[in-house]
């Protein structure tokens, strides 16, 4: 695991985060659930808690779809290529390319589309930038930079908890085992399991 | 571009699921090394900018396949675990044409990805390693 250049975090006072979305995006419940289901994977690890709210321009973690150019210097580049970036605390950015096919729930690995990108795991690396990981390594930590076109990977590895609670502590339930990936999810990809 | 379940997704080709990915094009520079020229290895370099593997140029980048561009393919060989040869070898360029995050693997110049493991390796270019 590492960090990014000074080590920032969300300090101890804010550690109750609220997270919005872009009114202009007019996501469905669905979607914006998988980006719940995307938080807790870090607040099952750690002490944060993260809230979703309505209020898109007060959120500690501000969540938005962009095509292209975006007015941060970091323009997406349709289908497959950058998915998505995420900024680091306390800046709370979180964008992704709306050009993507994105899978909301279902298998995404049986997908007959070969660029279908499953949201869920996009969702967990980049939450892991917005709390303080760079990229790491290990292959099988949520966040290594790269991940195949219908690819699930949504548990954190060991790699992934030992970074993010170097950073802020346990959470007093977690039970200290995680789930690696390799017994969950084999990366397929043009037939070839890659894992 | 949201598909809610799987089977949404129309089980015919979406006319841009034709269209090449932006770095599918990279594929051509399989072997390519050291020393090389190649139209278009300045996208490349552009790629590893992007991620932070090549600083920024005053210039644009050159389709000359240089020390820069080796360098940068050396350090990207280690951060992704694979040979660290310097050569667009079939497995490395599987690897850069994967879909990723858009955030760097290297910010500040130094190699974030691989804290603690040592530098000096890729200069070398042997491994080491320790039986346990």
């Amino acid at each position: 695991y590492a960090f990014f250049p000074g080590r920032p975090f969300w300090p101890a006072n804010r550690r109750d985060l609220t997270y919005g979305f872009l009114p202009a995006n007019e996501l469905s419940d669905e979607v914006k659930a998988v980006f719940t289901r995307a938080f807790e994977k870090w607040s099952a690890v750690t002490p944060l808690t993260f809230t979703q709210t309505d209020s898109f321009f007060s959120a500690d973690i501000k969540i938005a779809f962009y095509s292209g150019d975006h007015g941060d210097g970091e323009p997406f580049d349709g289908v497959l290529g950058t998915l998505a970036h995420a900024f680091s605390p306390t800046n709370g950015r979180f964008h992704l390319d709306a050009a993507e096919n994105w899978v909301v729930s279902g298998d995404v690995t049986t997908s007959s589309l070969s660029s279908a990108v499953d949201l869920e795991s996009v969702a967990v690396h980049e939450i892991g930038h917005l709390l303080g990981l760079g990229h790491s390594s290990v292959e099988d930590a949520i966040m290594f930079p790269t991940i195949s076109s219908r690819t699930r990977k949504v548990e954190l590895a060991n790699d992934d908890i030992d970074g993010i609670q170097s950073l802020y502590g346990s959470n007093p339930n977690f039970n200290g085992s995680a789930t690696t990936s390799t017994t969950q999810e084999r990366e397929t990809s043009d037939g070839e399991a890659r894992y | 571009r949201f598909f809610p379940n799987i089977t949404a997704i129309p089980p015919w080709p979406l006319p841009n699921a034709t269209s090449l990915a932006p770095w599918d094009a990279f594929k051509k520079f399989a072997g390519c090394q050291s020393g090389e020229k190649r139209d278009g290895l300045s996208k490349l370099k552009q790629y590893f900018n992007n991620f932070g593997y090549i600083p920024n140029s005053p210039t644009n980048f050159s389709d000359d396949f240089n020390d820069e561009l080796e360098k940068a393919l050396k350090i990207y060989q280690q951060n992704f675990n694979l040979n660290v040869t310097g050569q667009l070898d079939d497995q490395t360029l599987q690897q850069i044409v994967r879909p990723r995050c858009g955030n760097a693997d290297i910010v500040n110049g130094t190699s974030s990805m691989n804290s603690g493991k040592s530098s000096s390796f890729h200069t070398t270019g042997h491994f080491r390693t320790t039986a346990h």
